[in-house]
């Protein structure tokens, strides 16, 4: 079962057509691994983007250094996620 | 019984069919189960028909698609529960049901559901392998010929957006395009998708308007009024192109071609902080707010026969 200790999920707000841009090229990184909750459409929009913990440093870095804002909207997936199992499995007990 | 099911809760695929043929037992006089075709790793594709008389004009409902989005067929449970509940109790509901069937595709994409629950929660797509490549699964959202192959879609199989091979190639497309050409009196079809708060009309794949641009966009905003009258959740509304981005070979812009005039997608709720896993204690809030769009868009589907 695939897990995801560490990944996160930043909610980037991007302010013009240049950062979509950049964005994009960075969706299409394939090594990093990035899953686009919310793709980069245009500045209106929020782009949500899930980072495996080992792209993390090198995404913030890249954000940092064309100063496009973001914040980290779920800190560790994997907790969200175990949240979740743990609601499931309490509840599983329904009758078939 | 149902009664006793949990809807505050997230359940895995054994649990939701077995809840669908506890539903079908309770109410046989109103609901029944048919099986539209098999997805590629041969689960039923389970379709719920609320029927109170035959020969009728029929409202597609389906949630799912995209298996990560748990929401949508947590909601999807919600609402087939709240059909039998209302029936006989609530006036606009009653008089929907005794002009029209209701057809409700909880589990759109069995497969990539299961996957959710086994392999990898953040499964989006189908499982159907792509020959010549490592990559597994086709977005099922971007599989309909309507503008198939265009703009906003992918080509390459390791990409979410992943067309497919060729139009319909994912048996569980073909089989809803085969249910809706062979019933031929669908008159209102919405796809339930999270995340993002928005109420979608056709087109995706082209910025020509729909013909019944005016009238869809005024539904639609009665609709997320609706919505938005219970918990203030905010909702954004438009045709698809111009309230998010292209997408080619779209459900909705097929369901619309093949002239069902009603044709819409909901993104469910986020609340802005949890995305594809919003916690379990907010699915009812979430299918209770859906649910008064939904009535919106089936009473005036009713109330403008076509």
């Amino acid at each position: 079962k695939k897990t995801f200790e560490g990944d996160q999920v930043l909610r980037i707000t991007p302010k013009d057509e240049a950062q979509i841009s950049l964005l994009r090229e960075l969706s299409e990184q394939e090594h990093l691994g990035l899953d686009f909750w919310r793709e980069p459409v245009h500045e209106s929009l929020p782009v949500d983007v899930h980072v495996p913990f080992h792209s993390l440093q090198g995404v913030r870095a890249f954000l940092g250094y064309h100063q496009i804002q973001y914040n980290v909207m779920i800190m560790d997936v994997q907790d969200l996620l175990d949240d979740e199992e743990r609601e499931m499995v309490k509840y599983r007990s329904f009758p078939r | 019984s149902t009664d006793d099911f949990v809807y505050t809760n997230y359940h895995d695929l054994n649990s939701i069919y077995s809840f669908m043929d506890m539903l079908v037992a309770e109410n046989s006089n109103l609901v029944s189960k048919i099986v539209i075709g098999q997805s590629y790793e041969n689960r039923p594709l389970n379709v719920l028909k609320f029927s109170t008389g035959a020969n009728r004009p029929g409202i597609w409902i389906d949630t799912g698609i995209h298996s990560r989005e748990w929401v949508t067929q947590a909601s999807g449970i919600w609402f087939s529960k709240k059909i039998v509940t209302d029936y006989g109790r609530d006036p606009v509901l009653t008089d929907i049901l005794n002009n029209y069937d209701i057809f409700l595709e909880i589990v759109t994409n069995p497969d990539g559901f299961a996957y959710t629950h086994s392999r990898d929660r953040m499964w989006r797509k189908t499982r159907k392998p792509n020959s010549g490549s490592s990559c597994v699964g086709v977005d099922p959202n971007r599989n309909w010929d309507a503008g198939f192959g265009g703009a906003g879609s992918s080509s390459s199989p390791c990409t979410e957006t992943y067309r497919g091979p060729s139009a319909h190639s994912e048996p569980e497309v073909k089989a809803i395009v085969d249910f809706v050409k062979s019933h031929g009196k669908i008159k209102a079809f919405v796809s339930i998708h999270s995340y993002s708060q928005m109420l979608l009309y056709p087109y995706g794949y082209t910025s020509t308007p729909a013909k019944d641009q005016a009238e869809l966009h005024e539904l639609a905003r009665k609709a997320i009024t609706s919505l938005q009258s219970l918990y203030n959740t905010r909702y954004t509304y438009g045709s698809i192109i111009s309230t998010i981005y292209q997408a080619s070979g779209g459900t909705i812009d097929w369901t619309y071609n093949q002239g069902i005039k009603y044709s819409y997608t909901f993104e469910l709720r986020d609340t802005g902080r949890y995305g594809f896993i919003l916690p379990a204690n907010q699915i009812v809030p979430t299918a209770e707010e859906t649910w008064l769009a939904l009535m919106a868009i089936m009473e005036h589907t009713k109330n403008n026969p076509y």
